[in-house]
């Protein structure tokens, strides 16, 4: 199973974007996906089609409250994606959390019970998504040490750039003192305008420092992305022929290829 | 003085762009212009050219040392611009102001203070803006404390449209219970692609909903603007000719001439 943290502190690059449309590739390619909305702001949850009450079940009451993640699901419109929501009560998250021993491997506890569970109900969980807030704070940690991989949303522009290095030394603490398991395996180059010379240096600069990591897959400029969200469905569903829809199949199976040759 | 915060929980919808520009622009229109980044990943700062290292004087040593905000400054390559820059010791600064007195109110103390030293030299101080990170945490709120306007950077996309229920919230209850002062008095469209009827659309929302607050000026897509950062220039020293410098050239006018018909 691949749990993997959707991350960058940069606001606004596509992380939210491509775990629902990347979850749902997946989901489409027989994948079965659970997605996490860790986001306050719940983006990925509205784009999925679930706004919440405060106090409904969400991210929030498994962080603070000890719910088990079951108790907290929600089916999406897209079979094989369930998706832990958020709602606006997680803002208050990662104040409470503070002083909690164990502050940021309580999402990994609930993770690792539920999986258990699956297995033994006989439930195959392929993939885990972590959509992350922009910032490096308890919840992207909770993020990075509930998964065993990360990758990292690089909009092809300047400060998504110039954030890397801080991002990457986050990583290697994480590595070093709560998830020996994390390892970069992606770095995903995503509103990428091949028009624009500055589009095309900054996805060189990825390329030239993660050669490895870099997917071959990029993910263009489609407004059909930008549209998608507003009436709550994936790129899939809104607009199948789209070159949003190809880029996130791409992506998809660039992945999915990857595993058969490790 | 125009103390205005400008600030929208979503990342990436320009904030840090604007105020870069706009305090660029106003300070060649011979205002002076304070620019205090309070955004822990320093994107204004090193838009500006000041990349400190942890520990020098900075907004963080402003708010949890009680460091003089004169003590902190910076001057900037544009005469008239001055900035209060960021570093990384500032992500820590919610947690430990969590737990102090006052803690909504730092940063309008230290201005206050600030201001009336400057008004006592015969320094003239007409606009500060304040760069807010992508969050409604306590950085924020010290934002809004400390301001007396706010400006909406809105990206003409779903997501940042469908924050700004909180947002307007948020603004609110800092109005009810620590600033009664505090107005919002501009909605800037940003990063606005006239040929996407998406952006058409949301700005039409905007104008729907904020009729005496949205600019008439709005700023248009331009990777000049994207560029410029690279540089540590401002769009008037970077490319003086592009849309983006007449852009925000103009936003600036139109809150100039607001001023003389108010
Ligand atoms: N490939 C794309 N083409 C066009 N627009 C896109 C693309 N990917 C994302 N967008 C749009 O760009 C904006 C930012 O994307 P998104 O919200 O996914 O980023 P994010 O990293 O999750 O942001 P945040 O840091 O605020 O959580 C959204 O309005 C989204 O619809
Ligand atoms: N008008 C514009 N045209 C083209 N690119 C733009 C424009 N305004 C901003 N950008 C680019 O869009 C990205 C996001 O802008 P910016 O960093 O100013 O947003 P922000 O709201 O401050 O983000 P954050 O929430 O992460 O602080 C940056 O790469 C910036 O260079
Ligand atoms: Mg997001
Ligand atoms: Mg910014």
């Amino acid at each position: 199973m691949r749990r993997i943290a959707i991350i960058n502190q940069k606001g606004g690059v596509g992380k939210t974007t491509t775990v629902a449309n990347l979850g749902a590739a997946l989901a489409r390619a027989g994948q079965r996906v659970l997605a996490i909305d860790l986001d306050p702001q719940a983006n990925l949850s509205l784009y999925l089609g679930v706004e919440l009450q405060p106090t409904e079940p969400s991210a929030y009451s498994v962080l603070c409250s000890g719910m088990p993640i079951s108790a907290a699901l929600r089916p999406t419109n897209t079979p094989g994606l369930e998706l832990l929501p958020s709602q606006i009560d997680l803002s208050g998250a990662e104040l409470e959390m503070a002083a909690t021993i164990g502050r940021e491997t309580i999402l990994r506890d609930s993770l690792d019970t539920w999986t258990k569970e699956q297995t033994q109900e006989g439930n195959r969980i392929d993939f885990i998504l972590i959509d992350c807030p922009p910032s490096l704070g308890l919840l992207s940690v909770n993020a990075l040490c509930a998964a065993n991989e990360v990758m990292v949303v690089a909009q092809t522009e300047f400060f998504a750039l110039q954030g890397l290095s801080r991002l990457l030394g986050i990583i290697e603490l994480v590595q070093a003192r709560l998830n020996p398991d994390l390892k970069l395996t992606g770095v995903l180059a995503s509103i990428y305008d091949a028009r624009l010379r500055l589009a095309r240096e900054v996805l060189g600069e990825l390329r030239r420092f993660f050669p490895a990591e870099t997917f071959q897959t990029t993910i263009g400029t489609n407004v059909r992305l930008a549209e998608s969200p507003s009436h709550a469905q994936t790129i899939f569903e809104y607009a199948p022929g789209s070159r949003g829809a190809r880029d996130y199949a791409a992506l998809a199976e660039e992945m999915l290829a990857g595993m058969e040759h490790p």
